[in-house]
């Protein structure tokens, strides 16, 4: 897995996922990074990585809503100019 | 795990 850490250069930070506990896909998986967004300047999140960790939160066990809310607010908040991710190309089960 | 894995449902998807 790799530590990618997002600064936040855009208003947006610009990916979609898709995923959570009790879906086909149980980690949050990057499926979109949109050009302009923090995430696409960032230059280091690409399609198809599998979100493990948010600023050391796991989104083990988390259901979607929940994951993208921990994602919305990591973003949102004002304590931290960046935001760190663990990612893995791999599609880990549990 | 496979046949258990495909009677889950897709997810929605979030832009965040």
């Amino acid at each position: 897995s790799t530590l990618v850490r997002v600064a936040k250069s855009a208003g947006t930070l610009g990916i979609a996922i898709e995923g959570g506990a009790n879906t086909r896909q149980p980690l949050p998986r990057i499926v979109t990074i949109q050009r302009g967004g923090s995430a696409h300047n960032c230059g280091q999140l690409k399609v198809g990585q599998v979100i493990l960790e948010v600023n050391g939160v796991s989104m083990r066990g988390r259901e979607h809503r929940d994951a993208a809310r921990i994602i919305a607010e990591a973003f949102k908040t004002k304590e931290r100019d960046h935001v760190d991710f663990l990612v893995t190309e791999f599609n880990v089960a549990l | 795990v496979r046949e258990k894995r495909l009677t889950l449902p897709p997810s929605e998807i979030t832009m965040l």
